[in-house]
């Protein structure tokens, strides 16, 4: 068992449920807050059978963009643009899992 | 140390917490939403040493039960009943743990 | 690579995104609830390269205090004096990293 947790802009977090529901994962959903701009993203958090990683991860993959915010540049005048992947995906490994 | 992730439903999440203070274990809560009902749910965290993993295990399970839910079923007409189970539990290993 | 997971008081939390970030770490911060004092804190998870760890760590020891708060004791009368560290830190371990 897997423990995938994926840092997903809220754009895409709702349409990915979606998709994760219909392919029969299941997932939790946490609204957080991302380090550097504090803008609001999502966070979601799926337990998986090993074998199941590989179609979980492309699930994710297709579901979120890469995209470009602009930004009041903190050192020189204008502004500066940052590029925000669809997600960063953390594998973890299960050591027991249990449903009660 | 092993971190235990365990995600139950709103209504046990208190009394849960309540149980787990008083036999001297430490958590953290998290608000968050299921991926497939959308309905809020709650993420508790607890560090705890190896030897103490059972315990713990045997307080989560006693204190969340599994509850069915109704609802509308989205194909055909009338509801359809969803099964809840008390909680969803998943023990990861802790490489490293400090208190600063 | 590595997930940090650090459990700080609201009161560092924002000083030390700002650290975290300037150092080049990237972030993410969860409005958590304390499961004994139920009340608010953060959780701050930073995936980072295993030779980085270290660094981390001194980060967030030097950017999150020890406070004592007061309250009033449950059994006995008057006050009580608890001790909140200034973090309590996980390390786990990171089987697979994907930004896509
Ligand atoms: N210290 C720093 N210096 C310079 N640029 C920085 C930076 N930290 C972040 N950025 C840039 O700002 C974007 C938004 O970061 P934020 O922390 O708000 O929002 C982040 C954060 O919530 C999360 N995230 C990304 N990598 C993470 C990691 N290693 N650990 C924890 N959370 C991470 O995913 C969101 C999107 O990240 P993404 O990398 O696509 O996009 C990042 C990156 O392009
Ligand atoms: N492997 C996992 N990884 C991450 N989080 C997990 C998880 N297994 C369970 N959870 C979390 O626990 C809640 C209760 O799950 P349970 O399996 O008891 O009860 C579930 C299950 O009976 C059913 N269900 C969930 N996903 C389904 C799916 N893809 N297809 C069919 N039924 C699903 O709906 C109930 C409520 O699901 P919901 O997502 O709203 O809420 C879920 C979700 O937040
Ligand atoms: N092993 C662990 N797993 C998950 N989360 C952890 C953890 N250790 C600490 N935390 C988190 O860090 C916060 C501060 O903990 P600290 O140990 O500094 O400060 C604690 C400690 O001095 C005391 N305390 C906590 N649980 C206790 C218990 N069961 N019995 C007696 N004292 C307790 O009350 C303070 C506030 O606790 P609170 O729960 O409100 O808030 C906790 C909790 O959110």
């Amino acid at each position: 068992m897997k423990l995938v947790v994926s840092i997903v802009q809220d754009t895409d977090a709702e349409n990915l449920l979606e998709k994760l529901a219909e392919r029969g994962f299941r997932a939790t959903k946490f609204a957080t807050t991302g380090g550097f701009l504090r803008r609001g993203n999502s966070t979601i958090i799926i337990g998986v059978d090993d074998e199941q990683v590989d179609q979980l991860l492309d699930t994710i993959k297709s579901n979120c963009e890469m995209r470009q915010i602009e930004r009041l540049a903190r050192a020189q005048q204008g502004k500066e643009t940052i590029e925000l992947c669809g997600a960063t995906v953390f594998v973890l490994d299960v050591e027991q899992f249990h449903r009660f």
